[in-house]
């Protein structure tokens, strides 16, 4: 554990009174080691380890905290403050001020895009809205039976696309017509794309142009690695994301590409997936997840 | 005295980052950094091209630690597992049409009963690869799809079974018995009939993937991996590490989207991918 591995650093410290640099050097290295075991980024890591020293020098050894527990204290206070957006209302959805309000879902392959569109839109039910699902995925097999399938389960409406339409052709038509259909608030699912498919970028990026969603969230999996900030700042340089949600959290994966992420480009973190269930997703909470990256 | 290059704190740094940045872990990243280091004293000069060298050599040998004289066995029954999204689906299609352009008579079994149009979308990839596939009812239980579909398969001279699973997180202790009694019927369907058991693993996964190897290998006892999406800017480095801590060979690595987006592992060139 980081607390006890922190504590053997400081074991030899009785009767210092000062957290000086060359005392928390050791301690630093022990932090690295964690964050970088918890994904966090190198660069990301390192940043954050400037700023820890800048707090923890100088500090006043007190006869109530050991050395070690003020380290720590410094250290998770430090990433709870990190993980927390200056404004209290950047981790909640916008809404548009005339309907339909959209929501734009990307991110690579695989990380929980189809089952978290559907999650939001039970969410969004659950609160008294009227969502509906655009299944603007035309790249993967049964991508549209699989979001038919869960607009099924969740009694929500769904847009799917007609012959010889696109995926911003189907966007388009759904935000035409989903006021008649009953649905004021879309979400639109989108295909997994690499950054560096320029093709596909292309399309995610009319889509903005075109539609202007109120909100863009960056979907991204709890197991991602040192990948996670060159991925997130290529999304971000071509969409203006809005939110970020971390899916499969209730895995055991430490979850540092998301402080990274949020970190490097300021984007909110808004909801985690915690299971696949329709009811798994929650918001998110700063300091649990503080606690989860320092293991 | 031959040689007596010294590096820097600052290379050795550096070196260290770079390969962390690889998605290698900072233990095995360490460990190689202190092995170039050793090399680079018995050097006469310090060539940023030996460097590259002796960091190759490095990954190399660590990879080399497992088997590379690997043939698929005949017959054989593959078993893909891993966590959700990995791209198990998509690789039993590409391996499907792999293995059969090999000759083989390829049969995919749909183990994925449970999430939504799972049997719909492997029904997509046997129709590209031309194979044939055996589904059951949606909801109904995996082990008994795998049977069926080994049952019959066998009686019609299948000697290539593709077994599809669904995805799981390696916590989910219900899940991974469910998984343990996928591969107990695998052995009572098709008895005697070698098994390749493969991580389908995700090449942007950081150091959770050592948890789910370490997982999925105690459940089932793992023969290999299959590593996707390295047609991504990720370099999967995490598979140096599985191959040094737990003896994992890399068989395929999925590049792309498509069918033929598959190609053989190799170690040489992985390294050098590492270390370009
Ligand atoms: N345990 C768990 N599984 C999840 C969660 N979110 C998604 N999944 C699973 O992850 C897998 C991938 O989810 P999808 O919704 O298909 O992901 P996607 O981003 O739409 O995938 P592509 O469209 O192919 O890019 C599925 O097996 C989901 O059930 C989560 O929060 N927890
Ligand atoms: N770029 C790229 N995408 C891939 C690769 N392999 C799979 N994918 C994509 O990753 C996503 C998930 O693939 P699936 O085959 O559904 O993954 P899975 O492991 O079967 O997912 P679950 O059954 O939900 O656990 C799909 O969008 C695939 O097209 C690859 O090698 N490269
Ligand atoms: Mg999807
Ligand atoms: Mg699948």
């Amino acid at each position: 554990q980081l607390t006890e591995k922190i504590q053997k650093v400081f074991k030899n410290l009785r009767g210092q009174g000062k957290l000086t640099e060359e005392n928390i050097q050791e301690a630093l290295k022990q932090v690295r080691l964690a964050l970088l075991e918890a994904d966090v980024n190198v660069e990301t890591t390192k940043l954050f380890l400037e700023r820890v020293k800048v707090k923890a020098l100088g500090k006043e050894v007190s006869l109530s905290l050991s050395p070690g527990q003020v380290m720590v204290k410094i250290v998770h206070d430090e990433l709870i403050q990190l993980l927390t957006p200056k404004d209290k209302n950047a981790n909640k959805l916008k809404f548009a001020p005339a309907p339909p309000t959209l929501i734009l879902l990307a991110g690579l392959q695989g990380t929980g895009k189809t089952t978290t569109a559907a999650k939001l839109a039970l969410w969004l039910k659950k609160d008294g809205r009227r969502p509906g699902l655009v299944a603007a995925d035309l790249v993967r097999p049964a991508a549209i039976d699989q979001l038919a399938t869960l607009a099924k389960e969740i009694d929500v409406p769904i847009f799917k696309p007609e012959p010889g339409e696109k995926a911003l052709d189907v966007c388009l038509r759904a935000v035409k017509t989903c006021l008649q259909n009953n649905a004021n608030i879309l979400i639109l699912d989108t295909a997994g794309r690499l950054q560096i498919d320029e093709d596909m970028m292309k399309e995610i990026a009319e889509i903005h142009q075109k539609l202007k969603p109120t909100n863009i969230m960056l979907v991204v999996d709890a197991m991602t690695g040192q990948n996670a900030v060159n991925v997130a700042q290529a999304f971000h340089a071509r969409l203006p994301l809005t939110g970020l949600v971390l899916t499969k959290a209730d895995g055991d994966a430490r979850g540092g590409a998301i402080f990274s992420i949020t970190s490097v480009t300021g984007v909110p973190i808004q909801f985690m997936g915690v299971s696949e269930k329709m009811e798994g997703l929650e918001p998110f909470y700063p300091d649990r997840m503080a606690s989860r990256i320092l293991g | 005295l031959k040689g007596s290059v010294k590096l820097s704190e600052a290379t050795l740094a550096q070196m260290e980052e770079s390969l962390v940045a690889c998605d290698m872990g900072s233990e095995t990243a360490q460990a190689i950094v202190r092995e170039v280091e050793e090399a680079m004293k018995r050097e006469e000069k310090a060539d940023s091209d030996l460097l590259v060298r002796h960091l190759r050599e490095a990954v190399l040998k660590r990879l080399l630690k497992t088997d590379s004289n690997w043939v698929l066995p005949n017959p054989v029954v593959v078993l893909l597992v891993g966590v959700n999204g990995a791209g198990k689906t998509t690789t039993a299609g590409k391996l499907a049409s792999r293995f059969s352009s090999d000759g083989r008579k390829v049969l995919l079994a749909a183990g994925d009963t449970f999430r939504a149009a799972a049997e719909e979308q492997l029904t997509e990839w046997a129709s590209r690869a031309k194979v044939e596939i055996v589904r059951g009812a949606h909801g109904a239980a995996p082990s008994a799809v795998v049977f069926d579909s080994l049952k019959s398969g066998l009686s019609h001279g299948t000697d290539c079974f593709i077994v599809d699973t669904a995805g799981r997180l390696h916590n989910r202790q219900n899940l991974m018995e469910e998984l343990k009694k996928v591969v107990r019927v695998v052995e009572k369907a098709a008895p005697g009939v070698k098994q390749e058991k493969w991580l389908v693993l995700d090449a942007n996964t950081g150091q959770n993937a050592i948890n789910q190897a370490k997982e999925f290998n105690r459940e089932m006892e793992l023969t290999g991996i299959v590593l996707t999406k390295l047609d991504g800017t990720a370099k999967g480095g995490i598979v140096v590490a599985l191959s040094e801590q737990l003896g994992l060979p890399v068989r395929y690595l999925g590049v792309g989207e498509g069918l033929e987006d598959l190609i053989p592992f190799e170690p040489k060139m992985f390294a050098e991918a590492l270390v370009p």
